[in-house]
């Protein structure tokens, strides 16, 4: 892809552990504007599902838009993605590029 | 308290 034309992901994390096992970082307003996952910790369902990288951007959350979301804001709803009992799994939009796309 | 260094914030799930 050319550098304007990021390519983005979905990763669809199940519920496997009892815990995300994800941190993130940044949020609208700060020089990460959208959130970047700073650690995997090993045991939680997105070390289980493998699919998902330290360094990524976080796009959406369940067809959500990160964009323009504070920290708090953003990892409310990420928090809230993964206490939905109605889901057994939490899709996130990522993208190894480092841009507020 | 001091206001929290929004910049260094991270949330652990």
């Amino acid at each position: 892809p050319g550098l304007l034309e990021p390519t983005s992901t979905l990763v669809r994390v199940p519920k496997s552990a009892s815990t995300l096992g994800i941190a993130i970082e940044g949020g609208a307003n700060t020089r990460q504007p959208l959130p970047r996952i700073v650690t995997i910790q090993r045991g939680g369902s997105a070390h289980n599902c493998g699919q998902l990288k330290v360094g990524q951007i976080i796009l959406e959350v369940n067809g959500v838009s990160l964009r323009g979301r504070e920290h708090r804001d953003a990892a409310r709803l990420i928090a809230e993605a993964f206490k939905n009992k109605e889901r057994d799994y939490v899709d996130f939009l990522v993208t190894d590029f480092n841009v507020a796309l | 308290s001091p206001p929290k260094d929004y910049e260094d914030e991270v949330t652990f799930f």
